[in-house]
């Protein structure tokens, strides 16, 4: 006959159903015993003042075996029912009861194929922020290049409005007007000069 | 009656039992076990089977006593009655341990990696919102820089055309 | 077999949540 360990109950109970029965089995089958012990003891003890009396403590110790012979026996037959009793009505717990600390499973029920899918999409989604993570930094780093960058470009540019401002700051719109402007002055005194070193040579001849 | 409570059961359950036992230990039975004595004092047997049977009684039900208080069980029975009341719609045989620990945690890990995982989803949510923006504005910085090298590149080739061109004119007034 | 009932019934009450513990502290590491 396979033993039904009653786990589910164990757990409930914290101890198996069958020591709590073993537990009151051994406690009545003790005090059966002691209390045979005792009918005995009063009853030598009460012969012991008759001490003509012509029964025997062997005779007393036989009666208390046969006694406790057959008290043992119905003892036994009666404890077997109660223990079917007490296990199927009392310490078992019922098919369909389920422990609170078992909800979860019944809220929660998932096969093996889901639970790994799952774990994979939550670490999935853990390369995912980490990979956003990684091009936060990227671009924090790339704006903050940027700064720099757009800094040093920034002194280039007012380098150049300098210039064109040392040009208007004496009269020229711009520097290429101004350049033409020099140019053309520079062609009128080239103008000039030939002119001088024509009249010059006339006046030698 | 599946109505009674546990404790109410397990004590007429026990008390059954006592009975039962006492009646198998009757007055007959005894005095049949111990004639001899019987016969000598009838009424000493009968006070001493009186004295038996309260003594194994009270001591029976003493010891039962304990057990209940060491084993919790009043508490326990109380309990385990109220989670049968509580499962009473439910018909069919509930969840049990499958014996397999890793496939009983399962159940056990599930609602927290689904937290985890709706917790992902929303950090990653919130991450890629920030960093689109950050890309727009990290794309717009770049647009700047290039329009900036643009102009300088123009303004260089500004210069240059203009120091070309001074060569030429100094050129042509030196060497006319 | 009795005490190894018990036991048995024991770690199915207290390992569970233990790992659990384990777990979550592993997932609040992951978040952090």
């Amino acid at each position: 006959m396979s033993v039904d360990p009653m786990m589910y109950e164990a757990q409930f109970f914290g101890f198996t159903p069958q020591t709590c029965i073993l537990r009151i089995y051994l406690a009545c089958q003790d005090y059966l015993c002691e209390v045979m012990l005792v009918v005995e003891k009063v009853m030598m003890k009460k012969l012991e003042s008759f001490p003509n009396c012509d029964i025997s403590p062997f005779q007393i110790r036989e009666s208390t075996e046969k006694c406790l012979l057959f008290l043992k026996e119905r003892f036994n037959v009666l404890f077997c029912k109660m223990e079917q009793m007490l296990l199927k009505l009392v310490l078992s717990v019922p098919q369909n009861v389920l422990l609170p600390k078992d909800k979860v499973h019944e809220q929660y029920p998932c096969t093996k194929e889901e639970f790994e899918f799952l774990q994979k999409e939550t670490e999935q989604l853990q390369q995912r922020c980490k990979a956003e993570a990684y091009a936060r930094e990227a671009l924090l780093a790339e704006l903050e290049e940027q700064k720099q960058v757009q800094a040093e470009l920034e002194k280039i540019l007012q380098w150049f409005d300098g210039l064109d401002n040392v040009f208007r700051e004496h009269g020229n719109s711009s520097l290429k007007e101004s350049f033409a402007f020099m140019v053309q002055n520079a062609r009128k005194l080239q103008d000039v000069k030939n002119e001088i070193e024509l009249k010059s040579k006339k006046l030698k001849l | 009656s599946s109505s009674s409570s546990r404790l109410l059961l397990f004590d007429s359950i026990v008390q059954r039992f006592l009975s039962a036992l006492l009646e198998a230990g009757s007055y007959q039975r005894f005095v049949q076990c111990y004639q001899r004595f019987y016969k000598f004092q009838p009424e000493m047997t009968q006070n001493i089977y009186d004295q038996f049977v309260t003594h194994l009684q009270t001591s029976i039900k003493d010891e039962i006593e304990d057990i209940k208080q060491e084993g919790n069980l009043e508490k326990l029975f109380d309990s385990l009655d109220k989670l049968e009341e509580e499962a009473r719609e439910r018909t069919g045989p509930a969840w049990r341990p499958s014996g397999v620990p890793e496939e009983d945690l399962r159940s056990t890990l599930l609602p927290y990696y689904l937290q985890q995982k709706e917790f992902l989803q929303k950090r990653l949510q919130e991450r890629e919102t920030k960093n689109a923006r950050l890309a727009q504005v990290v794309l717009t910085g770049r647009e700047k820089i290039a329009a900036m090298q643009q102009e300088i590149k123009e303004r260089r080739e500004a210069w240059q055309a203009l120091s070309k061109a001074q060569m030429e004119l100094v050129r042509s007034v030196v060497e006319p | 077999l009795d005490e190894v009932i018990v036991d048995t019934a024991t770690k199915r009450e207290h390992f569970p949540r233990k790992i659990l513990g384990e777990v979550v502290k592993a997932m609040k590491i992951e978040r952090e």
